[in-house]
């Protein structure tokens, strides 16, 4: 009886804190710096008694309460044409968006691409990293998967390090349209010719890429239920 | 005044915030709560006698109950609640692999009265 008790309470305070039920992840992802940085200013400002304003993410300029890291669930297409004849990296990034509670308010949505510590440095501007956003659903030719039509977000030439994109209009369409999510199609293009020693510095460039590429996108909400009374301060 | 009786309550019975850390291993959350692993909640217990309601941070609504209490002990005594609370921030994982930080308001007793 008393475990039946505390399922049932236990139920009650997950539904509080925004959960349906217990969460059994197999393993914590790695949290970001920037959500370690608001989390410990917020026990510091707690424990010294300061009050601060849990509906605005100073840190971040943006009013929210909720802040999500939502990881990739999208894959790699691999080509078999050869390297010179084809892009160095292509990639469908999909993030599923289905957490965030229609009450909320989307107030800031980055994508975040981490290429990996100096992938470049030996190549110069050969390389150029274009996002696009699918508009039509994948199609299949010769086993290779190829996006549909695609509208160019950004284009970066000589890419490297932690690259931040803007998508906050993209994740409200998604998010109030979710069968529009179709994800987004990352593509890193070798530009010019090159001879044949190169090229295999830049097969191995391209694997490294492949390996150590990582993108999630950071969602943060605002549930004006939870802050209608700091919205009115502010 | 004469009809109300004089409190017997030693102070360690008045009402004061008592310390009580949760554990999130003890609830089985560690599972999916990254940080904090805990946190000092804290709680609020202990008599609102009549004549200490004002003195133990307690309303007008105490005294006038603590009063009828003691004129009528059919009516329940003042209570020792919390009267002034504090947010705390988790960070979490759910079952689609997001992290999730959050802040949660009122999880912490700072203060306690009548």
């Amino acid at each position: 009886a008393l475990g039946q008790t505390f399922q049932f309470q236990e139920h009650a305070f997950l539904q509080f804190l925004g959960l349906d039920k217990v969460p059994s992840p197999q393993k914590f992802q790695p949290v970001p710096y920037i959500l370690k940085k608001i989390f410990h200013d917020q026990e510091t400002a707690a424990t010294i008694g300061i009050s601060r304003d849990l509906c605005y993410v100073k840190e971040l300029g943006v009013q929210g309460n909720i802040l999500r890291l939502l990881p990739d669930q999208g894959f790699f297409l691999y080509s078999k044409n050869l390297p010179q004849a084809s892009p160095c990296l292509q990639k469908l990034l999909y993030f599923n968006l289905s957490a965030v509670k229609d009450e909320e308010r989307l107030t800031m949505a980055q994508l975040g691409l981490d290429l990996g510590p100096n992938t470049y440095y030996h190549l110069g501007p050969d390389l150029e990293l274009v996002l696009s956003l699918v508009q039509e659903p994948h199609v299949w030719d010769r086993s290779i998967p190829k996006p549909g039509k695609m509208f160019v977000l950004q284009s970066v030439p000589w890419p490297q390090g932690v690259l931040h994109f803007n998508l906050l209009e993209v994740a409200k369409d998604w998010s109030n349209n979710p069968q529009k999510n179709l994800g987004l199609f990352l593509e890193i293009l070798v530009k010019g010719q090159r001879d044949s020693g190169v090229n295999f510095q830049l097969e191995d460039t391209c694997a490294r890429l492949r390996c150590s590429l990582h993108a999630s996108l950071l969602v943060v909400t605002l549930n004006p239920k939870q802050c209608h009374s700091s919205s009115r301060k502010r | 005044r004469a009809a109300i009786p004089a409190p017997k309550v030693s102070c360690k019975n008045l009402c004061h915030r008592h310390q009580l850390f949760i554990n999130f291993r003890d609830l089985g959350w560690h599972k999916w709560i990254i940080a904090p692993k805990g946190f000092m909640a804290n709680y609020c217990h202990g008599d609102c006698p009549f004549s200490l309601t004002t003195s133990l941070n307690g309303s007008n609504y105490a005294f006038m109950q603590a009063l009828m209490h003691a004129v009528d002990p059919a009516i329940p005594q003042a209570v020792c609640i919390p009267t002034k609370l504090s947010p705390i921030s988790m960070l979490y994982q759910d079952n689609d692999d997001n992290v999730i930080l959050r802040h949660y308001e009122d999880m912490v007793v700072d203060e306690c009265g009548c």
